[in-house]
């Protein structure tokens, strides 16, 4: 192991933990630099695999996976101190906590060259990848597993196609994806269904969207060319993203709020979404009113 | 940038302390930790079938979702999956956690299909021991 990178004393901590850990850089596309946090299996480090586990937004950090998912250390809300996950995924494998691309965390480029893409990212991940390996030499016989959610759902395949691909021995036997995107129109397409089937819009809308958009056996929602069509998936969509709900949880509270949903930074997936939608047209009809408007007009709870 | 509705209040403060850099060894080049950042970033891949088909001759697949997030829903990649017709091997029935149903699966050639009942977009954080339990199961290639 690198012993350079090894964490001794995590603050926040009452007692150390018993598994080892280690935090610092790994080498990827030119100069960027990614930053990791490794956490070792409490189990049987030597023989259980070895986990990547990847955040998406494109942009979001992994210490949130880490700090607040399946990573052992959790973050208590005063900030400045930690309680251990019981339920973390190192109870049964080492995990890799890897902040990616540059720009995303503690993750940097000395020169603050931050454009990328799909391709550049993949690549970047799997530079980043042989370093670990280059740093943990120990671990390189491991069965391998590269795992992530959300925009995840593009990182994981990418680097996994890479992976198949590549020459690096790296002894891969699987992946995971959890809420990953697959393919952005069946994400917004279902969501129509989402929407409909748990009460988000009603039966007007509905058959509105069942007249403009389906032909009785099949409905094209937002790669419609009816214009009547598309302004009804917008004002769907509207009430799903905009109206106050949380999008990542439909029965939790929003945390800050409604207001937050309307915060003009929205995450870039949301703006991306935003643009996948471009083409729909920016208002729906006075008759079709936002769920926002309607609310405000009547003392509805 | 910070996703709506999500309390990174506690993460970011922890991860901007000096003593927490120190201890993890972060570059004094690293800006201030946040929990998403704006990149310039370019979306080439509208969908992930081709990827799907070439990794799936080599690798087993996990695809799960936590049945209540609204930004990837369960509907869309439940779609995507069947789009890919791989061999089925199980119909959808319900996994368990203890005695309690934790979600649905379909078990494919090398690919299981998961729900996670009333869980969110963050699934090992609104339903860890489900969560623990499903991904335990995968790596140890258990039903």
């Amino acid at each position: 192991a690198y012993a350079p990178d090894e964490v001794t004393n995590l603050p926040g901590l009452k007692t150390q933990p018993t598994f080892r850990h280690y935090s610092g850089y790994l080498n990827a596309s030119g100069e960027d630099r990614l930053h990791y946090w490794f956490v070792e299996s409490e189990n049987d480090p030597a023989n259980d695999p070895v986990v990547l586990w990847m955040n998406g937004g494109p942009g979001c950090s992994s210490m949130d996976g880490m700090l607040s998912e399946l990573g052992p250390f959790h973050v208590n809300n005063d900030g400045q101190s930690l309680y251990m996950n019981e339920f973390s995924w190192n109870k049964v494998a080492n995990v890799i906590f890897l902040e990616a691309p540059a720009g995303v965390g503690y993750s940097y480029n000395p020169s603050k060259e931050y454009a990328t893409d799909d391709d550049k990212v993949s690549m970047g991940n799997y530079l980043a990848l042989q370093s670990f390996f280059k740093k943990f030499p120990e671990y390189a016989s491991n069965e391998f597993y590269v795992t992530g959610e959300s925009y995840g759902g593009i990182y994981v395949p990418t680097l996994s196609l890479r992976i198949l691909q590549g020459n690096a021995t790296i002894n891969m036997k699987g992946f995971a994806v959890g809420n990953g995107i697959t393919n952005f129109t069946t994400n917004s397409d279902s969501l129509v269904y989402f929407a409909y089937y748990h009460g988000l819009i009603g039966l007007n809308l509905w058959k509105g969207l069942n007249d403009k958009c389906c032909d009785g056996t099949y409905c094209v929602f937002t790669e419609s060319t009816d214009t009547g069509c598309l302004t009804l998936v917008r004002e769907t969509l509207n009430i799903v993203y905009n109206i106050g709900l949380n999008t990542y949880s439909l029965y939790l509270d929003c945390y800050n709020g409604p207001s937050s949903v309307k915060s003009p930074l929205l995450t870039r997936y949301q703006f991306d979404m935003q643009h996948a939608l471009g083409h729909l047209p920016t208002q729906p009809p006075k008759y079709y009113q936002p769920m926002s408007a309607i609310l405000s007009k009547s003392k509805l709870g | 940038v910070v996703p709506p509705c999500i309390n990174v209040t506690g993460v970011t403060a922890y991860l901007n302390l000096p003593a927490v850099r120190k201890a993890l060894h972060i570059a004094e080049e690293a800006t201030a930790w946040e929990i998403c950042s704006a990149l310039p970033y370019k979306t080439i891949y509208a969908t992930m079938y081709d990827t799907y088909k070439s990794i799936l001759t080599q690798y087993r697949g996990l695809v799960y979702n936590g049945d209540t997030d609204m930004a990837c829903n369960f509907l869309g990649d439940e779609w995507f999956i069947e789009s890919l017709n791989l061999k089925q091997k199980t119909d959808r029935a319900p996994w368990k956690l203890g005695d309690q149903i934790a979600g649905f699966v379909k078990e494919f050639e090398g690919l299981s299909l998961v729900t996670v009942k009333g869980s969110g977009h963050m699934v090992p954080q609104e339903r860890p021991a489900q969560a623990l339990k499903m991904i335990t199961s995968f790596l140890q290639n258990k039903p």
